[in-house]
């Protein structure tokens, strides 16, 4: 799976996923990519985000939505959502992935329960990054 | 006036032991390569659906990734590709699902949230209107790859379905460690 977050100079966020699913899938299954609120979601007012890992795990939670829902609602931070969702919701149910976002402060934040998730960010500020494992 | 991309190209049994220094150069370069295709795009005064989409094509072209190229098989041998955007200004959204001819999904999913009242299209119906409105098509064998079949064929006929990126473990053994959904 591979996805993107990105935000503009007028401050618009946007978010993609593409994946080709799971090796040795049955035919006809669809993951949590294509599932608007389960592996990819959008919204100006909190952020973009976007996920990869076992995609029935991330619909069963609505995985971006609930990161977005509690970054909106319960005011936690990106990161403390990012945990939430991953370790505590996610995890125990036995799902894997990771998720990353880009809040509307044009903070950008990743988290993963794998052993690892390829991952890099570009910043205007000059930052960037290119990670591939823990 | 301040802009930003992040980017994943998948998660899974990902350890630096897992990969030669050539591998982990070849992902380093592509990752960076879809950073800078849509960083380009902002610099330049561009939208972030435009950003999204250039960083995702360049990960869909290259057979490192699993989507476009490099997608994973099903049991049946074949690929069925899935891909969505979303803007989060006006929460339009867009999405395909089980697409095998379609070079690039995530410019199908743009098509279905630009230019119909929909939000996900699945299969030939998606297809179909990819063809409509001009974006590329391919025969399904231009998604080949003699790595992903060998992944396949590694645990067809069990009911394993391990994540991203094991095709190019110089081991195999993480399969078993696997949850599998």
């Amino acid at each position: 799976t591979v996805g993107a977050v990105a935000i503009d100079k007028s401050g618009n966020i946007a978010a993609g996923t593409s994946t080709g699913g799971m090796t040795n899938k049955k035919y006809g299954r669809i993951g949590d990519v294509p599932i608007i609120g389960a592996g990819t979601y959008a919204n100006n007012l909190t952020c973009g985000i976007s996920c990869t890992g076992t995609g029935e795990y991330f619909m069963r939670t609505v995985a971006a939505h609930e990161v977005s829902s509690l970054i909106k609602y319960k005011k936690l931070s990106p990161k403390e959502a990012l945990h939430e969702v991953l370790f505590n919701q996610i995890g125990p149910l036995g799902g894997e992935g990771g998720i990353i976002l880009l809040d509307k402060n044009g903070d950008i934040f990743w988290d993963f329960n794998s052993t690892g998730m390829f991952r890099g960010f570009k910043k205007s500020s000059g930052e960037t990054k290119v990670e591939m494992f823990e | 006036n301040s802009f930003a991309i992040v980017i994943h190209g998948g998660a899974g049994g990902i350890k630096r032991e897992y990969f030669t220094q050539e591998q982990q150069d070849a992902y380093a370069e592509k990752l960076q390569e879809a950073l800078d295709a849509g960083y380009a795009i902002l610099e330049k005064g561009g939208i972030s659906l435009d950003a999204v989409q250039a960083a995702i094509n360049v990960m869909e072209d290259s057979p490192l990734f699993n989507a476009g190229k490099g997608a994973v098989y099903n049991s049946e041998g074949n690929q069925e590709m899935d891909a969505a955007i979303m803007d989060g200004k006006t929460l339009n959204a867009g999405a395909v699902a089980g697409v095998n001819h379609i070079k690039n999904p995530i410019l199908a999913a743009r098509m279905v949230m630009d230019s119909s009242e929909h939000v996900m299209l699945s299969g030939k119906g998606a297809e179909i209107l990819a063809k409509k409105f001009g974006i590329e098509m391919v025969d399904s064998s231009y998604f080949f790859t003699e790595k992903r079949l060998n992944q396949l064929r590694e645990i067809q006929g069990k009911e394993k379905t391990p994540l991203d990126h094991t095709a190019y473990l110089i081991k195999n053994e993480l399969i078993d460690d696997h949850k599998f959904g």
